[in-house]
């Protein structure tokens, strides 16, 4: 089936969506069929693409919440080998709506499995929390992704993220891993992005022998240089490869991509 | 009574704790007596401060839920003119353990009144979410300060936000004013702060002659400059002047604390 990669990271802001919509826009370029998930009710995903979720007849909350939709409806064209669902903000509604649904974790997936021969990768954009959005994601995903910034209260939280990582892969995905930190918004010749760096590699490295989700998570490179361009493409619903393909952004995006298929291949 | 500032943005990564931590601290600095309130489970301010909470007996949270905590148990000593009431993920569970309480929008204001009279200013940092614990920041609050990124996918939540204060406003809260907007980790120079901040600008004046919270809101200067000191201070438990008085950073929270006491003086 295809690779399933879910972007998660609790903490806001931390390019989750940027690397979501460049990542995938790589991969799609280099040749892969890709299918972006918005699985954010602030729908920043959708709005990157250009996709005006409001005008739609049918997103990912009603592929959650109605029966009736089916996958193929909720699916629209970005670009080529670029497909995309999008989210709206109903979505907001989700978590109190699917409570009582004793399969509420796994309706993503269930919805899904019908379109899986059509890609070689999907990506899921999650929301800046551990709910039921994002527990969809990772009861569906082959793979984690964690996008983050080298900075001090960044590393606060990411234990918090693994453990929850954990429970759900026991639970309901026992071959889910993380496999890649994304370093967002990098500022590599600042002390404290090493220090942090440094950190996180050797946490990395003691959990190498463990029977864990992360045991062979790796940080990604190159890490994403702060680049105006990639908040510039946003407002354009452009991805940075439609909107400024030759900048910092561009590169490093593309050259992200380069290491995630390389890891591919290799693993 | 005291001016109370609650530093509320629901989007997470936008600098409420790094402007709360050094507005609070920089108006300490100029000699008003300020008392910091950290009211995010994530405990970022107290980290920030220095405050190791999992040693403190007392904590926002033992205020929050235990009637036989008093104020002053929680309140620990910073620097000169400078208190804190640290948080600890403890915190987390308020949301849940509160939802059963009548008086839980307003716990925190019946909390601290008693010692009103001891402080000039109070800041509360707020958690990146607009449940209980912000609605207690917003029923206690004399005014809101909002930190934001001049970006664009910044400016969608900004909405949701002022609706919700504007909700809160009349419901419990009918003096309570939207009085400034923070310009975090900006870059002046680029096209699209410009865009941004001309957006910003644009609807607030429109508001200038309706009945709403924000319509004496401004944005505060000057802007506050990407300087890596902001981010490494607080992984030394140290504000900006404790840990660089000299840098950037320092500079422009000193300046936008005389911009947010010019505006006292003049309201
Ligand atoms: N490398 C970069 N250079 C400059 N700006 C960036 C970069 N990466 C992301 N941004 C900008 O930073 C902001 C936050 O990024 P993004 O929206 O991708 O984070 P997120 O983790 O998805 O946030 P949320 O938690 O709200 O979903 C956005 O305005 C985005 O345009
Ligand atoms: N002007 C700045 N220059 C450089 N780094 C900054 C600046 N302002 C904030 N930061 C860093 O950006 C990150 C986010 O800032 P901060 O924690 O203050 O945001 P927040 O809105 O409180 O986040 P949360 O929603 O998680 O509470 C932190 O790592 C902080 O150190
Ligand atoms: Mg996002
Ligand atoms: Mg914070």
């Amino acid at each position: 089936g295809p690779r399933i990669v879910a972007v998660i990271n609790q903490k806001g802001g931390v390019g989750k969506t940027t690397s979501a919509v460049n990542l995938g826009a790589a991969l799609a370029d280099a040749g892969l069929r890709v299918l972006m998930i918005d699985l954010d009710p602030q729908a920043h995903m959708s709005l990157h693409l250009g996709v005006d979720s409001t005008s739609l007849q049918h997103t990912v909350y009603d592929l959650l919440v109605d029966e009736t939709c089916t996958t193929t409806e909720a699916i629209v064209r970005v670009d080529d080998n670029l497909d995309a669902i999008a989210a709206e903000t109903d979505l907001a509604a989700a978590e109190s709506e699917l409570a009582s649904n004793p399969n509420r974790n796994e309706l993503l997936r269930t919805r899904l499995e019908c379109v899986f021969n059509r890609y070689d990768v999907i990506v899921i954009d999650c929301p800046p929390s551990l709910g039921v959005l994002t527990i969809n994601a990772l009861s569906m995903a082959t793979e984690v992704f964690v996008p983050m910034q080298a900075h001090f209260l960044a590393l606060q939280g990411v234990g918090k993220l693994l453990e929850t990582i954990g429970m759900v892969c026991s639970s309901v995905n026992p071959t889910l891993q993380v496999t890649g930190i994304i370093l967002c918004m990098h500022e590599r010749q600042t002390m404290l992005a090493r220090e942090v760096v440094s950190d996180l590699e050797g946490f990395i490295e003691s959990s190498r022998d463990q029977a864990v989700p992360w045991r062979n998570c790796r940080v990604l490179h190159p890490p994403i240089r702060r680049n105006i361009k990639l908040a510039e493409a946003p407002s354009f619903g452009q991805t940075i490869f439609q909107y400024e393909p030759t900048c910092h952004g561009a590169n490093d995006y593309r050259a992200l991509a380069a290491d995630v298929m390389a890891g591919w291949l290799t693993a």
